[in-house]
C-alpha cells in the first residue's frame, strides 16, 4: 500500500482492501475512509505515505492510545472474571495471566468455575500448576457460582491478592446461559464489594463480524471491563476490536500470541494499527 | 432460497422494467454489502460479484422482458453452484476401517465434532473408534475419553508424544471386532505452523484417511480464505464442517472455504451436546448468509 507516489483511488482502494480483510468490518471502515477523505480535501493529508500515518493515528485512538491496565481492587483481592464463547481461548488465557501475576509477585487463586464440559476442570488445574497458583474446583456439574464463591472466600481468608475465575464458554444468544454467568457476577458481588473488578472478554483473533454481538451482548449481561484479543499469532489481524472501541469503548488489555504460558502480553493500540497495514 | 433483504433489493429491480448497466451495478452493490456483512472474503465477494456482473449484462438480460427475474436467476445460479457442488456423504472404504482425519485451527470443535460423528454412526450400526492424537494441549486425551464415555464409544490412546506413532498403534489393534470408522482427533495448529502441518501430513502418510475433515469455526471472518487454503493445500481436504451454527454468526466464512477449496461441506455442528450435529443443506446456509 505504501508505494504509491500519489492518492488516487487505486490507493484509497487498497486502503478500503486491507482494513475490510483485517476484519475491521465495512461501518468501521467507511468511517475511517470518511474521515481520511475530510483530512485529503483540507489538504491536511496530501500524500499516499500521510494518509497511512494519519489512518494508523486515527486507528491508535479509537484504541484508547496508551496501555490499559487491570482494574485492581482497593483492597485485596482482585477478582477477575473471564467469559467468552466457546474455544476463544479463556481457559489458556487464565493459565498465562496466572503465571503473569504469579510472577509479579502476586498470591493468585483459579477458581474452576466451568463444571460443564468435558475435563474442562482437569484442563484448568494443569495451568494453575504450571503456575503455581492456588487450585479451587468442584464435581463436574456443580454450580458454577460456587466455585467461584469458594474461591473469593479462601482468598479473603488466607489474604491472597487475585482470584481468577474460569468459566464455560457460551454462545451469547443463548439466554440461559448467560443468566448463568449473572449469577456467578451476583454471587461474587455479594461476597466483596466492587467484585468483579474485572470481566475479561476472550475473543478469538480468527473471529468475524460476530465478535461486534458478542462484546455487545456481553457487556450487557455482565458489564465487560476488558477484552484478551487471542491466537494473534495465526494470520488473522482482530481488526473487529476497532469497531468494538468505535461503539462500545471497551479496551483490549492483552494479546494471546501461542499455546506457551509465556504467550501474553500487555496490548499495544499504536503496535496493533501499526500491524492491521502490514 | 434468497431472504427478505435479498428480495428487497430485486423488488427495487423489478420495478424498473428494462434494465441499465447502471441498475444492476447498483444491485450487485447492495449484494457485495450483504455479503461482506455476513463475513464472506472480499476477493471471494470481489469475483462472486464479476462473474455475475459479467453474465447479468450480457445481451440476453438487456433485450429480455423480465431482466430482473433473469438477474436473480443469476445470482441464484452462481451462489448455488458454490454451495451445491460435490459429495455431501462419506467416502466409506470398499474394505473397513474407513479413517476419519479431523484437523482444523486451535478451539474450532474438533474434538466435540469428532465424538458427535462417533455418536452419529454408532447410532447408525457402525462401530466406531476415536484415537486422542493430542499430545499437546492439556487434559486433550482426558476430553475424548469422557465423551467417549457418554456415548459407549472406544477411545484409543497412548502414552507418547508422537501422534503418528499413536495413530499408527491405533490401526494395528488386532480386536474380535475391528473398528469402522477410526476417527482420529488432532491437536488445534496454526495452517502457518510448518513444523505441525508437517506433523499431519506425516499422520496422513501413515494412516492414509479415507476423509480429511476441516473443521470451522461458523464465526470465522477474512481469514477463513488463508487457512482453508493452507491446510487444502498440504493435505488434500475431502470436506469441511462447520460448527456453532447455533450462534447468530452469519457463517460467510463456509461461502469462501468452499470457494477455495472445492470441498463440500458435509456436517454442521449445532450446539454443545452430543447429539447437535447435522448433514450440511446448502439452502439454509444461503438464506443465512445472504441475512
Ligand atoms: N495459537 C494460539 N492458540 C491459542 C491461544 N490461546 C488459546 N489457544 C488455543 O486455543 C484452544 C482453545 O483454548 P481454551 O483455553 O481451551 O479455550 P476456552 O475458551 O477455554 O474453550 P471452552 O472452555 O471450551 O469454551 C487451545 O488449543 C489453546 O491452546 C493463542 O493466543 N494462540
Ligand atoms: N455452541 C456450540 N459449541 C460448540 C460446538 N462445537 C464445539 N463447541 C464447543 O466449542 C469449544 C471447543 O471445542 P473443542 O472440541 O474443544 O475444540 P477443538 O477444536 O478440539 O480445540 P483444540 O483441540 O484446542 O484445537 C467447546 O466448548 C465445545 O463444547 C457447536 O456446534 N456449538
Ligand atoms: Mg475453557
Ligand atoms: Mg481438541
Amino acid at each position: 500500500v505504501g508505494f504509491k507516489r500519489e492518492i488516487d483511488e487505486e490507493f484509497t482502494e487498497g486502503l478500503e482492501e486491507a482494513l475490510i480483510l483485517a476484519d475491521v468490518g465495512l461501518p468501521t471502515t467507511q468511517y475511517l475512509m470518511e474521515q481520511l477523505g475530510q483530512q485529503i480535501r483540507a489538504r491536511g493529508v496530501r500524500t499516499p505515505a500521510e494518509a497511512l500515518a494519519y489512518l494508523k493515528e486515527e486507528v491508535a485512538s479509537l484504541l484508547g492510545r496508551e496501555v490499559s491496565p487491570l482494574n485492581w481492587a482497593p483492597s485485596p483481592p482482585t477478582v477477575i472474571l473471564m467469559v467468552g464463547v466457546n474455544g476463544s481461548g479463556k481457559t489458556t488465557s487464565l493459565g498465562k495471566l496466572a503465571f503473569l501475576l504469579a510472577r509479579e509477585g502476586k498470591k493468585v487463586v483459579v477458581a474452576a468455575a466451568d463444571t460443564f464440559r468435558a475435563a474442562a476442570i482437569d484442563q484448568l488445574e494443569v495451568w494453575a500448576q504450571r503456575s503455581g497458583a492456588a487450585f479451587i474446583r468442584h464435581q463436574p456439574g456443580a454450580d458454577p457460582a460456587a466455585v467461584a464463591f469458594d474461591a473469593l472466600q479462601a482468598a479473603k481468608s488466607r489474604g491472597w491478592d487475585v482470584v481468577l475465575v474460569d468459566t464455560a464458554g457460551r454462545l451469547q444468544t443463548k439466554v440461559n446461559l448467560m443468566e448463568e454467568l449473572k449469577k456467578i457476577k451476583r454471587v461474587l458481588a455479594k461476597e466483596q464489594e466492587g467484585a468483579p473488578h474485572e470481566v475479561l472478554l476472550v475473543l478469538d483473533a480468527t473471529t468475524g463480524q460476530n465478535a461486534l454481538s458478542q462484546a455487545r451482548l456481553f457487556k450487557e449481561a455482565v458489564e465487560v471491563t476488558g477484552i484478551v484479543l487471542t491466537k494473534l499469532d495465526g494470520t488473522a489481524k482482530g481488526g473487529v476490536v476497532v469497531a468494538i472501541a468505535r461503539e462500545l469503548e471497551l479496551p483490549v488489555k492483552f494479546i494471546g500470541l501461542g499455546e506457551g504460558i509465556e504467550d501474553l502480553q500487555p496490548f499495544y493500540p499504536r503496535d496493533f494499527a501499526e500491524a492491521l497495514f502490514t | 432460497l434468497l431472504s427478505e433483504r435479498i428480495q428487497g433489493i430485486f423488488k427495487k429491480l423489478r420495478s424498473k422494467g428494462r434494465l441499465t448497466p447502471e441498475d444492476v451495478d447498483g444491485a450487485l452493490k447492495d449484494i457485495r454489502v450483504a455479503l461482506l456483512e455476513a463475513d464472506v472474503n472480499f476477493r471471494v465477494v470481489k469475483d462472486l460479484v464479476n462473474r455475475i456482473r459479467e453474465r447479468a449484462v450480457g445481451q440476453e438480460i438487456l433485450e429480455s422482458l423480465t431482466p430482473a427475474q433473469q438477474v436473480v436467476k443469476i445470482v441464484h445460479e452462481e451462489l448455488t453452484r458454490l454451495m451445491g457442488g460435490g459429495e455431501r456423504g462419506i467416502n466409506w472404504a470398499p474394505q473397513p476401517p474407513t479413517v476419519v482425519m479431523m484437523v482444523g485451527l486451535q478451539g474450532s470443535g474438533k474434538t466435540t465434532t469428532a465424538a458427535k460423528l462417533a455418536a452419529l454412526w454408532k447410532k447408525q450400526g457402525k462401530r466406531p473408534l476415536l484415537v486422542a492424537a493430542d499430545v499437546y494441549r492439556p487434559a486433550a486425551v482426558k476430553q475424548l475419553q469422557v465423551l467417549g464415555e457418554q456415548i459407549g464409544v472406544p477411545v484409543f490412546s497412548w502414552e507418547s508424544q508422537d501422534p503418528v506413532e499413536i495413530c499408527r498403534r491405533s490401526l494395528e489393534q488386532n480386536l474380535p471386532f475391528p473398528p469402522n470408522p477410526v476417527i482420529i482427533d488432532t491437536a488445534g495448529r496454526l495452517h502457518i505452523d510448518v513444523p505441525l502441518m508437517e506433523e499431519l501430513k506425516a499422520i496422513k502418510e501413515e494412516i492414509q484417511p479415507q476423509e480429511i475433515l476441516l473443521v470451522v469455526d461458523a464465526m470465522t471472518g477474512q481469514d477463513a480464505v488463508e487457512v482453508a487454503q493452507r491446510f487444502h493445500a498440504d493435505l488434500g481436504l475431502t470436506g469441511v464442517v462447520l460448527t456453532k451454527m447455533d450462534g447468530d454468526a452469519r457463517g460467510g466464512a463456509a461461502l469462501s472455504v468452499l470457494a477455495v477449496t472445492g470441498c463440500p461441506i458435509k456436517f454442521m455442528g449445532t450446539g454443545e451436546k452430543i447429539g447437535n450435529i447435522e448433514i450440511f443443506h446448502p439452502d439454509r446456509l444461503a438464506s443465512r448468509i445472504l441475512g
